[in-house]
């Protein structure tokens, strides 16, 4: 769960944010 | 298991995925096949097929942007490594907004869509890289380069490795003829697997999954009446995909535990770690 995403910061970043 | 929706719900659910597919993809099997067959305005591809030609593509010919600020300074396989690892980032990131737009996805756990994206971008990259594919090589850099199969066959191992996989699942998976929207839904059950480890509810990605499968069922009778069971055919594609999937991430970790001299992508690390 929280660490799943912590171990993946840029796909998690990629979901959240857009393709910046 | 999710009730059966009806005809003309599938029908709009394949031409929302066909469209979100359209939009966030950039390289369509449409624009590649007519750069593949000179059916298009603009040059043929450059073809890189030795270190001479992969130098005069990297000099400006074909990528506008160099790789760590130089043509190649490091050894050729360890340099068409890198320019794999540069696609498949770019695709990581264009499957990711295509999955946002498919519908369902932003309504799961967003853990569950980080768990859907680990798994399933490199099944969905190798799916759509047959689009790209002739038995003789693929196009590169949007369609400006056309790198031999030959050219790769002949670096040195592990590096020769990387893509004769790929080719051959291509020169099988091209025979089914699909076209984009056929590979739109097809992605779009790709990244929607109910089977992917550690998902929080599963329940909830097969329902979505069901739908992509029956609205692609439906597509693909209208799409290619002759072709008698593509759809069967197709989801056994599922398989190999995987099985592919496996040996590339395999590949990976001996390329990082013998070749000191490389590096993986960030993205590319965090995909990997865990996986299989």
């Amino acid at each position: 769960s929280h660490t799943l995403q912590e171990k993946h910061k840029i796909l998690h970043k990629l979901l959240q944010n857009g393709n910046t | 298991s999710s009730p059966n929706s009806s005809g003309s719900d599938l029908k709009s659910l394949a031409k929302r995925v066909n469209n979100a597919y359209l939009k966030n993809l950039n390289m369509t099997k449409k624009k590649a096949r007519n750069i593949l067959t000179g059916k298009t305005n603009s040059s043929p591809p450059f073809v890189i097929h030795d270190m001479d030609s992969l130098w005069q593509a990297e000099n400006g010919l074909v990528w506008n942007q160099v790789i760590n600020g130089a043509p190649p300074n490091k050894e050729i396989g360890v340099h068409v490594f890198y320019r794999c690892q540069c696609t498949t980032v770019e695709t990581v990131r264009e499957l990711t907004e295509f999955s946002k737009s498919i519908p369902g996805f932003v309504d799961l756990f967003l853990n569950d869509q980080v768990t859907l994206l680990k798994y399933g971008v490199h099944e969905a990259i190798f799916a759509m890289l047959p689009s790209l594919m002739n038995k003789d090589g693929l196009l590169v850099a949007n369609g400006r380069g056309f790198v031999t199969r030959e050219f790769l066959r002949s670096l040195r191992k592990p590096f020769s490795e990387i893509m004769e996989p790929k080719f051959e699942f291509a020169v099988k998976f091209n025979a089914l003829e699909l076209d984009d929207s056929d590979l739109a839904l097809f992605v779009a059950a790709i990244i929607l697997c109910g089977d992917r480890p550690g998902l929080m509810n599963v329940h909830q990605v097969e329902e979505i999954q069901d739908n992509i499968l029956q609205a692609l069922n439906q597509h693909l009778q209208l799409n290619h009446p002759d072709a008698s069971f593509i759809f069967p055919k197709l989801l056994q594609k599922l398989a190999d995909l995987r099985q592919l999937v496996t040996e590339n991430a395999q590949l990976v970790q001996k390329i990082k535990k013998t070749e000191s001299e490389t590096s993986l992508h960030p993205l590319l690390q965090e995909i990997y770690r865990d996986m299989y």
